[in-house]
């Protein structure tokens, strides 16, 4: 099936609406389409399936750049925050993590820092529980970064690999959360070097346009260093992504894939553009 | 903003003379763009941008001395038309007690929202009563009974094995027994397309009648609210919409995707993470917040 002189329009349309769908967002979109027309022009395909494949390794291509595995500190406890608007499913992820590592013979140690929301610290812990690792924790309403402090404290004393903080769900519009937040960053700082080693943001998978000014935003109280894409055992796409990389320099590290504790995987560029024109 | 976009675009048509119909054509590329930006589903804009040009032809906007300010007022009006009612109103009749369902995909706030419902419903008169029924999330029943607790409301769990239809239907008896005048369901989050679940979902409806079915969803939710707006109407037959973390700065075009596609009424919306952060919905205020 040849595609003649020139491109379709009702392919170009579809591939359009295609994308549009997976929440690549219209400046995104209008970007791929005119790389998509300009390989066209220059032959680099001549027919909807040579387009199909290098329009999938353009797309993967755009997210490869850098791909790092986890920090992992020499001798020493790497610290994971885990951070988030409210939803997203960060204590799910931890909970995930958490048995990923302890699957490869890690010691993890959990510090619920949300010390907030109704049940928090109750959730986070019937995780530890099952996961079989130990937690820190502090009566509801307790100041969450006096938690990372003892948190910080216990994961050094007791030698563990890893220490995966918990934070309480937060909208980027709050000025005053987003200060928590940097403040329980500088405290985990405070007691072990360098720390947090690894500053993980949930993002939903169902989430429009708004997930590129959360990246932005908390990039800017505490730098990211790694993204978690949750729920994508949905129908959304998370086509949002593109966008998000154009803006922050962060690499999506996980994927949540289900609600149990080995429903994460390793992000693979490649299969996540596969499934998004599935 | 949509009003500078669309005039940068007429200025430009403007310099060669009066502007047509095409031009017209092409300003709503603006108002298209704005409304994508926006995460209103693709679908729902192509129908929407259709609607609202046939309008700004037929208003002579043409005509107008400052056709982006006309188009942009069209606009404005036909989503506040179409979002419309201004919500706020619950169907207590025809049972009793009232049974409220609350549904919807995982963390989009039902939890937190049966309590807001709680203290709306105190507010005004009535006897609320809540029912535990996400038996699958970790300390889901924990907080549940927290926030009742908080607001002095009864909670009905069953901590050993049972299946949530049944608890359901053990909770709203319950609450006949106590004479509560609404019975609240808070069910655990789920995927529109886990068959297993919709179905539980569909078995705890015909199990308790619910006079209110709400479709609890996430104002930051993307293309996707169509996909499972769709699927949970066409399951439980809706009786109405909470749209969630509106606090937040989401532009909210979900909104318009979810009332096109199912046709259901916006009733409320969640503003803040408190059990009085719940407000009856304004469509005019969510069409201006969708245009940015
Ligand atoms: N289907 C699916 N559900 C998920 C996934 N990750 C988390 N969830 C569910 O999403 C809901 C919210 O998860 P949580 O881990 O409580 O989210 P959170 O970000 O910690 O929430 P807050 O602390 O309240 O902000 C729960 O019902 C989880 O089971 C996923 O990858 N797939
Ligand atoms: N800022 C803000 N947060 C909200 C709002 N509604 C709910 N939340 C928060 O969103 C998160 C998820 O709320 P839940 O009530 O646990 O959501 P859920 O739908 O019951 O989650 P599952 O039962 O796991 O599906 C919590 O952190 C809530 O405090 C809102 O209107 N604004
Ligand atoms: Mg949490
Ligand atoms: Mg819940």
């Amino acid at each position: 099936l040849s595609m003649g002189r020139k491109l379709d329009e009702d392919l170009l349309d579809d591939l359009e609406e295609k994308l549009l769908t997976a929440d690549m967002g219209p400046t995104t979109a209008m970007s791929v389409m005119d790389s998509v027309k300009d390989a066209y022009k220059k032959k680099e395909f001549e027919d909807p399936e040579g387009l199909y494949e290098h329009l999938k390794r353009d797309l993967a291509s755009r997210l490869q750049q850098n791909v790092t595995p986890l920090a992992s500190v020499e001798g020493g406890v790497t610290v994971i925050l885990v951070v988030g608007v409210n939803g997203t499913g960060k204590t799910t992820s931890i909970a995930k993590l958490t048995h990923l590592l302890t699957s490869e013979g890690k010691k993890v140690l959990l510090a619920a820092c949300d010390t907030f929301r109704a049940a928090a610290v109750e959730q986070l812990d019937l995780w530890a529980t099952r996961t079989g690792v130990e937690i820190v924790k502090h009566s509801s309403g307790a100041d969450p970064a006096a938690v990372a402090f003892d948190a910080a404290e216990a994961a050094v004393a007791r030698k563990v690999d890893y220490l995966i903080v918990d934070t309480a769900g937060r909208l980027h519009t709050k000025e005053n959360l987003m200060k928590e937040l940097e403040k329980i960053g500088k405290v985990l700082r405070g007691k072990i070097d360098t720390a947090p080693h690894e500053v993980l943001l949930v993002l939903d998978a169902t989430t429009g346009q708004n997930a590129i000014i959360q990246a932005q935003a908390f990039n800017e109280s505490v730098p990211l260093t790694g993204l978690i894409l949750s729920k994508l055992d949905g129908t959304a796409k998370a086509g949002v992504i593109f966008g998000i990389q154009n803006e922050v320099d962060v690499p999506v590290k996980f994927i949540g894939l289900g609600e149990k504790q080995e429903d994460l995987e390793r992000f693979s560029a490649p299969q996540f553009v596969e499934a998004m024109f599935e | 903003s949509l009003t500078k976009n669309l005039q940068g675009a007429f200025s430009f048509f403007r310099k060669r003379g009066h502007l047509t119909e095409d031009n017209i054509k092409e300003g709503m590329r603006e108002v298209r763009k704005a409304l994508l930006e926006a995460d209103v589903n693709i679908k729902v804009v192509k129908d929407f941008i259709k609607k609202v040009t046939e309008r700004a032809i037929g208003e002579d906007t043409l005509k107008s001395v400052r056709p982006e300010q006309q188009i942009v007022k069209i606009v404005q009006d036909e989503l506040e038309e179409l979002m419309g009612p201004v919500g706020g109103y619950i169907n207590f009749s025809g049972g009793s007690p009232t049974v409220i369902m609350m549904a919807g995909l995982q963390g989009s706030g039902k939890t937190t929202t049966c309590a807001k419902m709680c203290k709306y419903l105190v507010k005004k008169g009535k006897k609320p009563f809540l029912v535990a029924a996400d038996l699958q999330r970790p300390a889901a029943i924990d907080q549940l009974e927290v926030l009742g607790k908080d607001l002095g409301i009864p909670v009905y769990s069953e901590r050993d094995g049972g299946r949530a239809p049944k608890v359901c239907q053990r909770g709203v008896k319950e609450a006949q027994r106590l004479g509560m005048d609404v019975v609240i369901l808070d069910t655990a989050g789920r995927l529109h397309v886990d068959e297993a679940l919709m179905e539980e979902l569909q078995e705890i409806r015909d199990k308790t009648k619910p006079q209110e079915t709400f479709l609890v969803c996430d104002a930051m939710t993307g293309q996707d609210a169509v996909q499972s707006a769709r699927e949970f109407n066409s399951r439980l037959e809706l009786s109405g919409v909470i749209l969630t973390k509106l606090d937040g700065d989401a532009r909210g075009g979900a909104a318009l995707s979810i009332k096109t596609v199912t046709g259901k009424p916006i009733k409320f919306v969640g503003v803040g993470e408190k059990t009085s952060d719940f407000d009856e919905f304004h469509p005019d205020r969510m069409a201006s917040r969708i245009l940015g």
